[in-house]
């Protein structure tokens, strides 16, 4: 772990008061080594690590801590400022019913499994919420999306393939409108954010349906190009949040800390199962521990 | 001399820089680096372009000694057993293998292993629709032994061809995911010996270093034979499968370059190393 790195490191440091440009050279390195291992973006670790240099050179070896110590602490403070600390993650939902929730991200990440999640989600918070397929491409998409719906009991918006997704989320908004649900998740297709056709669909559907919350479902096994294709789905469409799936692995989860420092926006949720019952609200430390563990 | 030197580790920190953010990994890029720096000070090499060019050949090289095609003629059914981490592709890449064979007049049978996630056979059926190749399926929540039971047998007694396996995405991590797919494995090779005759891992290109230890764990449950690299369509350059492929000794058979029928080629490690730089 970091923490035992940094121990050694800085048993030279022993006696020492102040941490210096010199003497945490080593130690930064180790920092770096530490975060590029977990998959955090090349430059956002570049601009993470000068951060702790700034905050680490010229302050005090204290008493109570070993300069290591005060390292991972620095650390671990800058990583947990940087994913949000205690900001408000919670989903916004203060506008009149229903209010809409898209989710977006690349092929596979978890989108039509955590549609049904929050779906839920929702229900435990005694909310009514619609589902949505708007996914026509992959085959047995919709299909996929109305038997979690069933395993639910709770309502699919009744999409054909042969239909346009714009068109579907249309009606569905009406329908939602009509029949009293005051939330409507909509599944959207897998896609590439250099697919420009696929990316002008996402807007249209924006457009369409005026979205309170566009969350980003990204899988925390991804690697380097996290930064790119949050920022491709930031600067195009506009996220609001991010879902971070498949955390009961093994993947240390750089990419949410590439996320949120290229978008600024905040993981909300965190996908820990396969099950619709393994959806967590996000907390900053947890993700922060695993990836300095 | 004291100049080159400093233009030297200039470029050295560039191509790190390439090497990390195309995904391959902080252990591989290191030794690279090592190995350019250790040719430097043998004045084994001239300027940046021959830094780049001799990095580029070690990584080709490293990907061609591994490299082979996988033969479906040295059995009949030859049977493919398609495993991975969730949502990486693996069903659509069977699809794309069945089209292949089908397309060289081959007889393909499809399993619908996955018997546990929503509308899995679902998914599966439909690209056997697509491609011409009957799909041995059960109900959800059904034994995946039993299905691949069933569709060795089936692929026995229609005198397939090919017999592809579809089964559930499972996190290495998982114990008893893990422990379903050896008996899987198990039924397989008990129903028609020597099967099956190629284990394929499936890798998404986006992966970062995670790739590693499901290569690890999954060589060592059910001894995968080749690997797949998917959405090399995408902006991510799959680096990792360098690590995973020099590591483990194993072949990349092929990469998925979108998600229709006939987006699957073979793996050309040259064009590979190129696009990373
Ligand atoms: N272990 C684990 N698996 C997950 C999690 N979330 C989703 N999955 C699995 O990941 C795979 C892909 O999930 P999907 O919901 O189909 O992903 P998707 O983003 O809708 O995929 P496309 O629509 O094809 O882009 C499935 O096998 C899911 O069961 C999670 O938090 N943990
Ligand atoms: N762009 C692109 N998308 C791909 C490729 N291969 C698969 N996909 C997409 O990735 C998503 C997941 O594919 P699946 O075949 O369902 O993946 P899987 O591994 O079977 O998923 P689980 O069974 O849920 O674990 C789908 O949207 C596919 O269309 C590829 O090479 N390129
Ligand atoms: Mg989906
Ligand atoms: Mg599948």
């Amino acid at each position: 772990a970091l923490s035992d790195k940094l121990e050694s490191v800085f048993k030279k440091l022993r006696g020492q008061g102040v941490m210096t440009e010199d003497n945490i050279k080593e130690a930064l390195r180790e920092v770096r080594l530490a975060l590029l291992e977990a998959d955090v973006n090349f430059k956002v670790v570049k601009d993470f690590v000068e951060r702790v240099r700034e905050k680490a050179v010229g302050t005090l070896v204290l008493q109570s801590l070993s300069p290591g110590q005060q390292v991972v602490k620095i650390v671990h403070d800058e990583l947990v400022a940087l994913m949000g600390g205690d900001e408000d993650n919670s989903l916004d939902l203060a506008a009149k019913p229903p209010v809409s929730i898209m989710m977006v991200g690349l092929q596979g990440a978890g989108k039509t499994t955590s549609c049904g999640k929050l779906a839920r989600y929702l229900k435990s918070q005694r909310r009514k919420p619609l589902l949505v397929p708007a996914d026509v491409y992959r085959p047995a998409a919709i299909e996929q999306l109305k038997t979690l719906g069933r395993q639910l009991s709770m309502e699919v918006f009744d999409s054909q393939a042969d239909q346009k997704p714009v068109d579907i989320c249309s009606k569905a908004l009406k329908y939602a409108e009509l029949s009293g649900f005051d939330t409507v998740i909509f599944d959207t297709a897998g896609r590439h954010q250099i697919d420009d056709y696929l990316m002008d669909e996402l807007v249209h559907i924006r457009e369409a349906v005026e979205p309170r919350e566009i969350l980003f479902v990204a899988d925390a096994m991804t690697g380097q190009e996290a930064v790119n294709v949050a920022t491709g789905f930031n600067d195009r469409l506009g996220i609001t949040g991010v879902v971070l799936t498949k955390l009961d692995g093994d993947a240390k989860g750089g990419a949410a800390l590439s996320i949120k420092a290229v978008t600024g926006k905040p993981v909300k949720f965190v996908g820990l199962g396969e099950k619709l019952d393994a959806l967590e609200v996000f907390h900053a430390d947890r993700l922060v521990s695993r990836i300095l563990g | 001399l004291l100049g080159k030197k400093q233009i030297d580790a200039d470029v050295l920190e560039e191509l790190e820089e390439i090497l990390i953010t195309a995904d391959m990994g902080v252990k591989t890029t290191v030794e690279l680096i090592r190995t350019l720096e250790q040719r430097l000070k043998r004045n084994e090499l001239g300027d940046g372009e021959a830094l780049k060019a001799a990095l580029k050949q070690e990584i080709s090289d490293r990907l061609a000694q591994v490299n082979s095609d996988l033969d479906v003629s040295a059995a009949k059914p030859f049977v493919i057993l398609v495993i991975g981490v969730n949502g990486v592709g693996k069903t659509t890449t069977i699809g794309k293998l069945a089209a292949q064979y089908r397309r060289a007049g081959k007889k393909v049978l499809l399993a619908a292993g996955d018997t546990f996630r929503a509308a899995a056979a679902e998914q599966l059926e439909i690209w056997g629709e697509r491609v011409g190749a009957e799909v041995v399926r059960h109900k959800e929540g059904a034994d995946p032994s039993a299905v691949a039971f069933d569709a060795c047998k089936a692929a026995v007694a229609r005198d397939c061809d090919i017999l592809l396996i579809d089964t559930a995405g499972r996190l290495h991590t998982k114990v008893n995911l893990m422990e379903e797919m050896k008996k899987i494995r198990r039924v397989i090779e008990r129903e028609i010996p020597g099967a099956p005759h190629e284990t394929l891992l499936v890798l998404d290109a986006a992966t970062g270093q995670n790739a590693v230890s499901q290569a690890s764990l999954f060589k060592e449950a059910a001894q995968v034979t080749g690997l797949i690299l998917t959405k090399l369509d995408g902006t991510a350059k799959g680096g990792i499968v360098v690590a995973v492929s020099h590591e483990f000794s194993l072949p990349v058979r092929y990469i998925g370059v979108g998600e229709g029928v006939e987006d699957l080629r073979r793996f050309e490690p040259q064009q590979f190393v190129d696009a990373i730089f």
